[in-house]
């Protein structure tokens, strides 16, 4: 039964969609089926997946989704990475959060679309935007899990509070099962002292939710989302790759028990 | 009469912060009299500034002027950096997007506000948050011009139509005298060869409202961030010092004949 799993942080900038990409991609060729629903109105996952947003074909977005103006299913396209489909997001998304506050049941309009859905994977994906407002809300409350991507910068710990004070809240109000799958270090640059300090710091408060697998800084994963496609297929040997595939099988073994 | 500036960009980590913190600085150094505002519920720039949001004489903050519950001159705060005051963001203004679309001109709760201190400062300056929603529909109705930081990476372009197409509704709907101060290339890495084609890119497409200063990658501006003040006091020799202090130079000229 497809587990929903939300990748999270209002922090911009921190790797969310190259995780949601990546990681996606690594479980697909490790023959998991995954479905990546790109909740950004940048629709940044759905262009680094080659998806042509101009194209006839995807006029059925994670828009109409939300906004129920589609089943869930029609809005499904293929990517050219194995076992990996994708939801793909579009601008009018940026609409959504003040068409949606005066909606009943704003807060779920995502969760009852999944569940028809849900067992046609293995696990599903949500790249959220950079905010906690209603987009990220209605994830959240059709999530399983989440992971928090947290960059070995400054400042990466400064907005987890509220992340994690808005979790309890949607824990009460919205869905008692939502969990974190975990914390991942990404953008690691060994050379740096502050990368080094950070990753102790983490550590030190989050103990054993932290993944052991740390994605390293590497231009590589900028130039494959670059070409619209996965780090797997644009250069599979590169340290972007290797760092995603581990994570990949972290990922699978912490979920084999459940 | 102090001219107000948003520095934009919905993509999430692409030196909005970096730039509005170290902009201000460095044009408090070449002694213009500068007001920052923090309109990001994150407030990476209140803390970049070392203000200490659990203080108590931090009550009131961007949130309670947005509210309309505050004078706006009971939120200032001056900085340990010269002719550079602040008014703070607080977590609290996750709420404000939610809370606002029900009231009447909710576009224009900030222009209303500022209008009372603008010939008190000769630049003021607003960080907005990595979104297009009604935080920053206020901060670009109640502004002269912007700024958009550009990351020298792929998706670089991406966004940028529909930000100028916001920008475009901005004037006809809210604010017609809305203009580009012009587009800031950041964290240029010059061994990538990904960073000079964008640059190339940039320009091809916008010419000459782009700043000839380019900003380069430079952990030291993580570093002074962390450390709660501008790069100008942390290490004024660094690449990102001298950066910023010519863009607070070409960004002067500009403004010497208006
Ligand atoms: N490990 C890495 N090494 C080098 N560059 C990276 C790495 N991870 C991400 N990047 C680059 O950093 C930038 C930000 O990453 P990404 O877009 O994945 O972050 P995000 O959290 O999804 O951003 P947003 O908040 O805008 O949604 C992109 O240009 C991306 O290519
Ligand atoms: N020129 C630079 N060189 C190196 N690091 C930089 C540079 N500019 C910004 N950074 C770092 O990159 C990260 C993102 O920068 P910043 O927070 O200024 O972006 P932002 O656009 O304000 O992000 P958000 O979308 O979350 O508001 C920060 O950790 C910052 O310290
Ligand atoms: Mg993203
Ligand atoms: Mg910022």
């Amino acid at each position: 039964m497809g587990k929903v799993i939300s990748i999270v942080n209002q922090k911009g900038g921190v790797g969310k969609t190259t995780t949601s990409v990546n990681l996606s991609a690594s479980l697909g060729v490790l023959e998991k089926k995954i479905l990546l629903i790109d909740a950004d109105p940048q629709a940044n996952a759905t262009s680094s997946l080659g998806v042509n947003l101009y194209d006839e074909k995807t006029t059925k977005t994670f828009y109409e989704v939300l906004e129920n103006t589609t089943s869930i299913k029609d809005s499904i396209l293929s990517t050219d990475s194995p076992n990996l489909d994708i939801i793909p997001s579009s601008i009018d998304l940026v609409g959504a959060e003040i068409e949606l506050v005066n909606v009943n049941d704003r807060e779920k309009m995502l969760s009852n679309q999944i569940n028809l859905i849900k067992s046609d994977y293995d696990f599903i994906f949500i790249d959220c935007p950079p905010s906690l407002g209603l987009i990220t809300i209605n994830c959240l409350s059709a999530s399983d899990s989440i992971i928090v991507p947290i960059q070995c910068e400054y400042f990466a710990l400064e907005g987890l509070g509220k992340l994690m004070s808005t979790i309890r809240q949607i824990q009460s109000h919205h869905n008692n099962e939502l969990g974190i799958e975990g914390l991942l270090l990404t953008m690691y640059d060994s050379r740096l002292r502050l990368s080094n300090n950070v990753i102790e710091e983490v550590k030190m408060h989050f103990g054993n939710i932290v993944f052991d697998t740390i994605i390293q800084r590497n231009v590589r994963l900028s130039e494959a989302s670059g070409h619209g496609t996965s780090i797997i297929k644009y250069d599979a040997n590169c340290r972007g790759a290797i760092n995603y595939l581990n994570l990949a099988k972290e990922f699978i073994n912490k979920n084999l028990n459940k």
